[in-house]
């Protein structure tokens, strides 16, 4: 929902875009509307596993920064967005008729594994590697 | 899909939290393994496992009035030490990507834990018995959990040597029974340590490795390699291994506790100090937090694991 708050778990600390998602934008602060619009990019999100009740079975870490992509992806795409094929048909075909499709989708265009230590269902300490875990870049897709 | 605005910057402080963590376990092992590295790093613990410690002991000491059927978990010194030597920068503000565990394991030998993604640690479960700390170690491992870990690529027994006290050396009779050297007690030359399988009711025990005891000065961790047997072991039963002495020209058995292992009588060792079954693993599948979320969902179904009404709620 526009405008709707993380939700649990999870905050947005800052509030200026990541020089890591290569945005480039300097969005922060314009008004609404199209020129004030953030372009796609990595925005911080701090994902708590305390607040999400994740901590009865994870040990660590506690916390940690999985970044999140927000933005518009709109004609015409930067090239530092990597958009596909298709996203740069449907992004000009949005500019032209607006109703006839949607803007491209800003996502994660790479991630980055985390290691947990965790408590499993036997009650052992294990270290494992999650792929996925963090954005490191976004892109149009 | 669609552009969010108005987001409500919020600045988190990160937790800060303080406090030590030597690791007893990085004594100076006779091998160097992958975890060696881990298990032997200086420095403090990161603030996050300083607080999933006591978050832990708390839990265990029940103090949380939550669920009273959980049982006590208290994460061995070596598991913590492993995830804080391969988890730093992952956990550094914009750090870069999370070296793998085979990253750190590869440079201590390149052997198949590189090839590892998971690690999982299976404390001793055996019973303190006097009888056996006479004879010999027993240590026994609940690995029915690794039906679900994928390929065991290596696994490796931890047992803690501590330099025996002066009490509990050999009596001149037994330093005898050791040969011409048996008076050199601290360096105990002809002294092996022997690791091998439980006798069952179908098989007797069977030889995985001897090597000799050297001289100790100061406590440490004899790491034996295990992968064959837990490959081969019937997961639904206890991994039982015994752990044996013996000394001088004709191999008597010795008392494991001449050589710095286990406690006098049924005295139980914390559990930093107790045997430690370490298996290095590789997802057959991509995995992801579901299937850990499923698998904790189902332990808690089982009977006595009532969930606690915080629990239910967040399900």
């Amino acid at each position: 929902t526009p405008g709707a708050g993380p939700g649990v778990g999870a905050r947005v600390t800052g509030g200026v875009g990541d020089p890591g998602g290569g945005s480039g934008s300097p969005s922060a602060g314009r008004a609404p509307g199209r020129r004030g619009r953030s372009r796609c990019g990595r925005k911080p999100l701090h994902v708590d596993f305390k607040e999400l009740g994740w901590d009865d079975w994870i040990i660590a870490p506690l916390d940690y920064e999985a970044y999140h992509c927000e933005g518009v992806c709109d004609f015409p795409l930067r090239s530092h967005l990597e958009p596909t094929n298709h996203a740069i048909i449907q992004t000009l075909m949005n500019s032209m008729a607006p109703e006839a499709a949607p803007p491209s989708c800003c996502v994660p265009a790479k991630l980055s594994p985390i290691s947990i230590l965790y408590i499993d269902a036997g009650n052992n300490v294990v270290y494992k590697q999650y792929e996925d875990m963090v954005v490191e870049t976004c892109g149009c897709r | 899909c669609r552009p969010r605005h108005g987001l409500e910057a919020a600045a988190v402080p990160r937790a800060q939290g303080a406090g030590q963590g030597g690791d007893p376990g990085g004594g100076g092992g006779a091998r160097r393994g992958p975890s060696e590295a881990a298990s032997m790093a200086d420095g403090p613990l990161s603030p996050s496992a300083v607080e999933a410690v006591a978050r832990v002991t708390r839990l265990s000491a029940g103090s949380t009035g939550g669920n009273r059927s959980s049982p006590s978990v208290v994460p061995h010194q070596f598991m913590l030490s492993l995830y804080r030597s391969l988890s730093t920068r992952a956990l550094a503000p914009g750090g870069a990507p999370a070296p793998a565990p085979a990253s750190a394991t590869a440079s201590a030998g390149g052997n198949r834990r590189a090839l590892a993604d998971t690690v999982t640690g299976f404390a001793d479960q055996a019973p303190p018995d006097d009888a056996s700390t006479e004879t010999g170690q027993r240590f026994l491992f609940d690995v029915s959990s690794l039906a679900d870990a994928g390929e065991v690529v290596a696994a490796e027994l931890r047992v803690l040597r501590r330099a025996p006290a002066a009490r509990d050396r050999p009596a001149k009779q037994e330093a005898a029974a050791l040969g011409e050297f048996g008076e050199a007690l601290g360096a105990q030359p002809f002294a092996l340590l022997l690791l091998s399988t439980c006798p069952g009711a179908a098989r007797g025990p069977r030889l995985l490795a001897s090597r000799p005891a050297g001289p100790l000065d100061s406590a440490r961790w004899e790491v034996f390699d295990v992968a064959d047997v837990v490959r081969q072991h019937r997961l639904e039963l206890p991994l039982c291994l015994a752990l044996r002495a013996v000394g001088g020209p004709s191999r008597s058995p010795l008392a494991p506790r001449l050589l710095g292992l286990g406690l006098p009588g049924s005295l139980r060792p914390p559990p930093n100090e107790r045997a430690l079954l370490v298996v290095f693993s590789r997802a057959r599948t991509k995995e992801n937090l579901f299937q850990e979320l499923r698998a904790k969902g189902r332990a808690r179904g089982r009977p006595g694991a009532a969930p606690s009404a915080g629990r239910r709620k967040r399900r």
